[in-house]
């Protein structure tokens, strides 16, 4: 696994994901990177990567919804400046 | 393995 650290220097995260608990893809995994948003920024997130942990907060059987919700919440936060994504192929 | 997963519902995509 790699943790990767995407600073937020744009309004937008810029990931689409899939998957989560109860699903065919069991961790949600990037299928899509938006040019301009953070993720595409910092130039280390690729599409297929799946997402581990988030700043820490694993993300092993959350489901979907609560798996976006986390990475969301983690965007908007003004605690940090950054998130770290600890992704695997 | 491959049978279960294959039961399962595809997951839905959401965008951040």
């Amino acid at each position: 696994a790699t943790l990767v650290r995407v600073v937020k220097n744009a309004n937008t995260l810029g990931i689409a994901i899939e998957g989560g608990a109860n699903t065919r893809q069991p961790m949600p995994r990037i299928v899509t990177i938006q040019k301009g948003g953070s993720a595409h920024n910092c130039e280390q997130l690729k599409v297929g990567l799946v997402i581990l942990e988030v700043n820490g907060i694993s993300l092993r059987g959350r489901e979907h919804k609560e798996a976006a919700r986390i990475i969301a919440e983690a965007f908007k936060s003004k605690e940090k400046d950054y998130i770290d994504f600890l992704v695997v192929e | 393995v491959r049978e279960k997963r294959l039961t399962l519902p595809p997951s839905e995509i959401t965008m951040l």
